[in-house]
Parts: structure tokens; sequence; C-alpha cells
């Protein structure tokens, strides 16, 4: 039923073939899973994939069209989505409009929502994660680090998310994270796409926190309680919030509402960060432009 | 939930889940008979011999096979709890079990060379990550005998690894009751039902139930077994379709339930008998 | 979500000695963990 025709890509744990589904000619794209490289059988990140990907159907999650087994090897069939944010936010032959990055970061809230509500935690949105579908629409992708929210005394490991793109609780070393680190990610990735480079490139993680807290701001116990019980808060070098003529400077392109959207994601206290709701219900997306039709973006 | 895959490959009518079973043993049965014709062909038996075997080597029914499933699926259970596996955990492993021998016969995998490979699978996809040896030390087993069934398990069980159980439902009835019932019940026997009913889930775990009801009405089952007034009590204010205003008159409540109480009650009695 | 939902959070109505305890804790008030997100998600599986 399924052909692999090109091979497009090769990850850690497995190989990325394009291909049709012959019975209706669509094509799509087979995730050909590496099954001797793991010495404890099955790749966590294969089975997380599947185990998310099988309970979500939302047109801003990239859907598992089938799986099957071929020569001993896990094949996950997904719909074939010819690019990314990240190649589109390279390419400055590309000119894309605040209309367009209203488009993108709504589809993106759409998908991140839709796997809150089901209560699964993302823990890698970056710009090459969110993938563009032929006509447009952005998916979000990649669920080999996802994982459901857990019981509230579980113990999470800290160690998630591709750096830049890190919250500062998970660079703290938080155990008992929630679905706030993705809304952060989201952030980071708002203000790329404004900026068209990365906005937080730390080299390294000690590096990672610098480079945030000098852009938006060293926490205190006074905006975020008990920050400072973290053992590598004493470490820190203390910079003040960037004042919002400050921000202005830096987004010019941004409106109030688009600063506003921007800081309620990049809130550094999680508790008081903006939920996935809240960011789609925001100021941002009611005014002027509203967000491009997907299939009208360059 | 009618997203999820349990609803969409795991739900069953007691006709079905029958069906499925009887399927299933009567394919094994046929293998076996045609396994047999062929034994007989290629070797000349004594008369003894063929009689032994027209005696000896007789397939299981499906109720026989239900015997030995549920005998070993215990065994999940026990092993999973002496491993100190969280109780979400030790659910999952008896799930993948019980599922793996609704769509294979136990004439085609011994059962018994499942169960560590079931535990494994589902600490795996519980994210609760233990390396095949340490595992194979832990469990007195060896790697290949876990890994050998790992793939099988994953495609009998259609890939789907996400599964709601009964328990936190649990804790949001928990919840809810102290809600609706403000006041008319004490904390500390609401307490003791909840530690009581979070056991007995797990013991309905090894039941039809799993396949037959939602998670939610598994959870309010067993909590009609561990108090029906109270539970019936909590219902009726819940999802009664008439208020009682202040001066204790019955008035239509102004909002419609989606849910209809007496089909609940029933649905939840039902559930109730084949769990007990 | 089409359907009004069949619960309401009612946090200072409820006595959970198991999340009152978590949420004092120094590691989890800094991590963000937040109760409602638990009342939440465990009410949600309730009545879904």
């Amino acid at each position: 039923e399924y052909t692999k025709e090109k091979k497009v890509g090769e990850g850690t744990y497995a190989v990325v073939y394009l291909g049709t589904k012959q019975s209706t000619g669509r094509q799509i794209a087979v995730k050909e899973i590496k099954t001797s490289e793991f010495k404890d059988g099955l790749d966590m990140s294969a089975i997380r994939e599947v185990k998310y990907l099988q309970e979500m159907q939302h047109d801003n999650v990239i859907e598992l069209i089938d799986i099957f087994m071929a020569y001993d090897n896990l094949n996950l069939v997904l719909e074939f989505l010819p690019t990314d944010l990240e190649v589109i936010i390279k390419d400055k032959s590309i000119l894309f409009t605040p209309a367009d990055i209203k488009s993108w970061m709504l589809m993106t809230l759409r998908g991140v929502h839709h796997c809150h509500r089901n209560f699964i935690l993302h823990r890698d949105l970056k710009p090459n994660n969110l993938l563009v579908s032929p006509d447009g629409i952005i998916k979000v992708a990649d669920f080999g680090l996802a994982r459901a929210i857990p019981a509230p005394h579980e113990n999470l490991t800290s160690n998630v998310v591709t750096r830049w793109y890190r919250a500062p609780e998970l660079l703290f070393g938080a155990r008992h994270y929630t679905s706030a680190i993705d809304i952060w990610s989201v952030g980071v990735i708002f203000a790329e796409l404004m900026l068209r480079i990365p906005y937080l490139p730390g080299q390294n993680d000690v590096d990672q926190m610098e480079v945030t807290f000098r852009a938006l701001g060293t926490p205190t116990d006074k905006d975020w309680p008990e920050v400072s019980s973290f053992n590598s808060y004493n470490k820190l070098q203390i910079y003040p919030p960037p004042s919002t003529f400050e921000l202005r400077k830096r987004f010019i392109a941004a409106s109030e509402n688009a600063l506003k959207f921007m800081s309620g994601m990049l809130t550094m206290n999680p508790v008081k960060r903006w939920s996935a709701i809240e960011c789609l219900e925001s100021e941002y997306f009611q005014e002027m432009p509203p967000p491009t039709n997907p299939s009208e973006i360059p | 939930y009618r997203h999820s895959s349990q609803y969409r490959f795991w739900s069953f009518s007691k006709e079905h889940l029958r069906e499925k079973r009887d399927m299933t043993n009567k394919l094994a049965v046929e293998t076996i008979e045609k396994d047999l014709f062929d034994f007989k062909a290629l070797n000349d038996l004594t008369p003894e011999e063929l009689n032994a075997l027209d005696t000896k080597a007789v397939p299981l029914t499906t109720e026989e096979e239900l015997k030995l499933i549920d005998f070993y699926a215990k065994k999940v259970q026990v092993i999973s709890q002496h491993l100190n596996l969280p109780t979400e955990i030790i659910a999952t492993s008896i799930s993948f079990f019980r599922k793996f021998f609704l769509e294979n016969s136990v004439m085609q995998f011994d059962p018994k060379n499942l169960v560590h490979t079931t535990v494994f699978l589902a600490c795996k996809a519980e994210n609760y990550f233990i390396s095949v040896d340490s595992f194979a030390k832990k469990a007195k087993s060896t790697r290949e005998s876990i890994l050998k069934y790992e793939f099988k398990l994953l495609e009998s069980l259609k890939f789907t690894l996400l599964i709601h159980h009964p328990y936190k439902p649990l804790h949001g009835f928990f919840l809810d009751i102290q809600n609706i019932l403000h006041g008319k019940v004490d904390l500390n026997y609401m307490g003791q039902i909840y530690d009581r009913t979070k056991k007995k889930i797990t013991q309905a775990l090894l039941t039809d139930a799993v396949y037959l009801y939602t998670p939610p009405q598994i959870t309010l089952a067993v909590l009609l077994i561990e108090d029906e007034p109270l539970i019936t009590k909590y219902l009726e204010l819940k999802f009664a379709d008439n208020d009682n205003d202040d001066n204790g008159n019955e008035v239509k409540r102004k909002k419609k339930n989606s849910i209809d109480l007496t089909v609940l009650l029933s649905v939840i009695k039902e559930c109730k008998d084949v769990i007990e | 979500d089409i359907e009004p939902r069949r619960f309401t959070i009612e946090e200072e109505l409820y006595d959970d000695p198991f999340l009152k305890d978590l949420q004092n804790k120094k590691e989890f008030i800094a991590s963000g963990f937040r109760t409602d997100y638990v009342y939440e998600r465990v009410l949600t599986e309730a009545f879904m």
C-alpha cells in the first residue's frame, strides 16, 4: 500500500522517506524506526510518537496515517509536509508580513492547545518542528520528547526542549513543571519570526540563562515566589527587565498588542505565564491585520 | 474520550467480545489441527501413538483459554506489584497483557513468555524507563526473552499505548463529591473510601469491565460497591432533572443535563455486576 | 469544546491533603506547580 521513493532525512532513531499511498495516490512520509540501534528494544522516542499521535486528530497536529511492521522495522506513515518554519525564517528571499506571522501563530497555538487539552506536553517546540503543509497549514510535529502530564508527585526531567526555546524553570532544573514550558517555546518562536534571527541563542546551558535574563530580566522572588530556592539561582547576574520602550525598539514591527502577547508567553513565572487559551483569546488575534489565509502565505 | 484509541479500538459489546475470543480460538485450533494432520501424514505412527495424540493433543476451548489468561493476568499484577511499580503502570501492564490475548491464542504464544514483556513495555509506555538489563535482573528473566515479543506485543496492541485508567476519575469524583455533597460528607470517611476504591479498581481491571464500560463508569461502579447510598445521593443531586427549591417541592432544572440519571445508574449497576 | 462541561472547579471546597501538602513545597511553587491544573485534569477524566 505504501512506497518509499526518496530518502529525505535521517535522525538518531529513524530514517524518513517520501512515498505514496498506492490506493489514493496521496503523498506520504514514511518514518522508518531503526530497531537495531536501541539496545533496550523499541526506542523511547518511537514509543512516544506512536503513543501520542494515535490519540490526536487535529488540523494543526501532524497526522499519523498508519503504522506497519516490515522486515522487523516499525514504520510510521505520516502526512507529507514539505517544509517547516525554520526553513522559511532562514530563507531571506521569502518576505512575510505581520499578518502571515499572525496566521502561523494562530495555527501553532491551536495545535499546542489541542495537545494541552489532551494533557500532553510536547516538550520540543521549535521552528523546525512546526511543519508546513502544501496548502500552508502549520502542523506541530515530532512528539519524540512528548509525555502525558504526570501525576502531581511525579518527578520530571528538566533536560528537555532544545536549548534556545527552553523555559526558565527548566533552565533552573525544575522537576514539577507544567504545560507552561511549551508556551515559553511558542513565545521565543514568535520573537524569532519577527526578528528573523534566533531570539535567545545561548551557546550552552549556563550561557542560555545569561542570554535569557539579559534580554528579559532576572526573575526575583517578588515576581516569582521561591525562584531563589533553585540552587542554580545564587550564581546569577541580576539584570533588570526591559522597559516597554526597549522592547518596542527591539521589535519595531510589533504592535502594542503583539508585544503584550509576546510578554504574556515570555512571562518568567510559569504560574503567571499565559495558557494556550489566554493566548488564543488575546487582543493580538482580534486586532488588524487579520491572520493571512494560510493558502496565500508565501 | 470518543477520539481516544481506547474507545475506537478497545471497547466492545459483550457479544462482540465473545465473537472476538471465539475467532481467536478458532484460528488457533485450525492451525493446530492442520499441524496435527501434517504430523500424522509425515510420520507413520503406531496405533497407541495415534490414540495418544487424539486423546492428549486436544485444543483448548475459549473458556479454558480465558481461565489461563486470567491466571497469568494475576501474575502480571503480582510481578509488577512486586517490582514496586506505580499503580497506573501495574494497570497498564494488565491491560497490555489481556489485550494481547484478545488478539492471540495461548496456544500460539505461551502466556508465561509474555508476562515480563508486557510489564517492560508498560514501563516504557508510561515513561517509567528501566533498562532491559536491570529489568531482567529484577524480574529474574533474560533480555532476549523480554525483547523477543516486544514488537509482536506492540502490533497486537494495534500500536495504542495511551490508556485511560479509572484512577484519575476516582480523584475527580473524590473532589466533586466534596463539592456536590458539601458539608454532608465526612472527609476522613471519604479518604477511606478513596483508598479502598483505588485497590478495588485494580481488581476490576482484571475483568471484562474494561472492554464494556468507560473508566469513569468503572470508577462509579466500584464506588457503588463501597457505599451505594452515598454515590446514589451524589449522582441524584448532580444529575437529577429536578431541583428542590427552598420549600422542598420539585422544580424543573433550568439547564438540561447531558446525562440521563436513570440510564447512568443502570449502566453503573450492570458494570458493578460484571466486576463483582 | 462543544457542550458545557459537567463540572466546575471549586478549589475552596476541596479538602485534598495530598495536594495541599505538595503545593506548599518550595520546589513545587518554584516549578510553577498549579493545583487548578491537577483539578482540571482529574475532573476532565472523571466526566469524559
